[in-house]
């Protein structure tokens, strides 16, 4: 029996958010690096009829990087999307999804991502950082810096570095780097790990041992360095503690 | 028994002057374009 044609959806219809959505969340939880992403637009949408009661839908959407880091556990919908003059990233993906008796599952996804072009943002914004590269000198120099600082301060567990997230660097009137940076707690305190460092190892896979470090490490005119980590740590909801403190518990 | 669809015959139904219908894709912009 032939599948019984389907009504073409379009972009904006509630089936094709809640399809998007779908890609979305299976994006984000699929992938071990960099910020979460957040849908933006729906460009397009196919429906290719399977069977009874099944039916193949081709998405292709245009995603935004958000602040939030994949390994937060903060909700989609709390994260915030970065701006445009942070010099946004987006993400172009085709997702090929299965609608089957009222259930949509993710059969395939492909994803690229971008950042806006420098012009663009110097354009709007002649004085804001532009992202670097983050194996550029100057960045690495700052993440190094900014972990030694926090880890020869802190009493807590000392931190390694996951990753580096995103880096910014400015070059007038002041030259200033910017970076975020995953981290991970060791079974080490800070203090002990000055002993032996090569000691010290990564705590078992759970999201209360990851953390997450913003720093700023001004070189000219006055070399300064600030860095701010916190640890994502499990939390338990209580009726007298803010949501936002609940998602990040500060270390520093 | 074949009967025509509804949208079919919707079809039908002549447009307002300067009535545009509206595009199916790409969908709105929620937050910003790069």
């Amino acid at each position: 029996v032939p599948a019984a044609p389907v009504a073409p959806l379009g972009c904006d219809d509630p089936e094709s958010e809640a399809a998007a959505q779908a890609a979305v969340n299976y994006i984000n939880g699929h992938s071990h690096h960099g910020y979460k992403f957040t849908l933006n637009r729906i460009k397009n949408i196919r429906v290719i009829p399977q069977g009874p009661n099944s039916y193949i839908i081709f998405l292709e959407v245009d995603l935004l990087e958000t602040t939030c880091h994949v390994l937060s556990p903060t909700p989609l919908e709390n994260c915030t999307v970065r701006s445009f003059t942070e010099h946004a990233v987006e993400g172009d993906c085709d997702i090929k999804l299965q609608k089957l008796d009222g259930k949509l599952t993710v059969i395939a996804t492909k994803c690229h991502s971008h950042a806006d072009s420098s012009e663009d943002v110097a354009q709007l914004c002649p004085d804001c950082p532009l992202l670097a590269s983050l194996n550029n000198t100057e960045v690495t120099t700052a993440v190094t810096a900014a972990l030694s600082a926090h880890n020869s301060k802190t009493a807590d567990a000392y931190l390694q570095l996951l990753e580096i997230g995103r880096a910014k660097i400015q070059y007038g009137p002041a030259h200033i780097v910017y970076v975020e940076f995953a981290v991970a707690a060791t079974n080490c305190s800070a203090e002990a790990a000055k002993d032996n460092v090569e000691a010290c190892q990564l705590l078992p896979d759970d999201q209360s041992n990851f953390g997450f470090c913003t720093a700023t490490m001004v070189i000219r005119p006055k070399e300064d360095l600030k860095v701010d980590c916190q640890l994502y740590g499990h939390q338990v909801p209580t009726p007298d503690t803010p949501f936002l403190s609940r998602v990040f518990q500060p270390t520093t | 028994p074949v009967a025509k669809r509804a949208v079919a015959q919707l079809d039908k139904v002549p447009h307002p002057v300067g009535f545009v219908s509206p595009p199916l894709c790409p969908g709105k912009v929620r937050h910003f374009k790069i």
